[in-house]
């Protein structure tokens, strides 16, 4: 790596392994307890029978509550804290969601294609009352894709903390800055590969999944304006404060 | 145009916010 000591490497790995592990929802021993507790039939029956509305929001709180672990990860992070509050919020703001994605293939099953929600597992068949199948279905496949890479904890650390640092985001002020952090991030997550891959283009395979990520943020708004239009009421003022601030700005 | 960010204010508090416990 130009200009990055290995010492340096080490020291914004380890830094950025202990905000992810401080900050994730579910310990690994947590998740490992908990994967074969499945939603039972009559379980998932009952979120099928609930409203597309009701289970719009179930959603929107969940994700309000991972969101707000995303942004306890990004505050530990010493470069994170270490750019200016303009560009600090934009990156969340852009971010948050393609991190909790991320975070997502912590809690997948790829052996059933389940997914931990509400303490237990369940199958895409659990949110068919969304209505949104097409996200549903995109969201799962991505974790099935991510979890095919066999990442350890530190490199889904080392890879949110770059998804989120990205110097792309429209607006920031220092993107100079940003892309500085992001690249070093980049060399410690391909020192850290390099010990535990054999297969050398598993860093190359996990950066051609970004595109994927953002579109699949893309689908996430165009369904909650979807959404939105039928349901103006429910959005405005049953769903989380934060996640309409995040996703929906107009209101 | 106007920045995207410029209506958010949880974001910030929550950034604001020092604690170090879980966002629990």
């Amino acid at each position: 790596a130009p200009g990055v000591t290995l010492t340096e490497l080490d020291r914004i790995a380890q830094n950025i392994i202990k905000s992810h592990l401080e900050t994730c929802q579910y310990t690994v021993e947590e998740l490992q307890q908990l994967v074969w507790q499945t939603h039972s039939y009559e379980e998932i029956k009952m979120y099928q029978n609930k409203t597309r509305e009701v289970l719009w929001q179930q959603c929107a709180i969940q994700l309000t509550h991972a969101i707000q672990y995303v942004v306890e990860f990004a505050k530990r992070i010493t470069g994170f804290m270490e750019l200016c509050q303009n560009d600090q919020i934009l990156l969340l703001k852009s971010g948050c969601l393609e991190v909790v994605l991320v975070r997502m293939c912590r809690a997948f099953n790829p052996l059933n294609n389940t997914v931990l929600f509400e303490g237990k597992y369940g199958g895409m068949q659990l949110f068919k009352s969304l209505g949104s199948d097409d996200l549903v279905s995109a969201a799962f496949d991505f974790a099935k894709s991510l979890c095919s890479l066999q990442l350890t904890e530190e490199e889904i650390a080392l890879f949110s903390a770059a998804v989120l640092i990205s110097p792309d985001r429209p607006w920031l002020m220092e993107p100079r800055k940003v892309q500085k952090l992001q690249e070093k991030i980049y060399f410690a997550l391909q020192h850290v590969m390099q010990k535990n891959h054999l297969d050398d283009d598993t860093l190359t395979k996990l950066i051609s999944r970004i595109p994927t990520l953002s579109a699949l943020c893309n689908l996430h708004t165009e369904e909650l304006q979807a959404f939105k239009q039928l349901h103006p009421e429910t959005v405005n003022m049953l769903f989380p404060p934060l996640y309409k601030e995040l996703f929906n700005p107009d209101s | 145009a106007m920045k995207p960010h410029q209506k958010v204010t949880l974001l910030q508090l929550l950034l604001d916010h020092k604690n170090d416990e879980n966002p629990d």
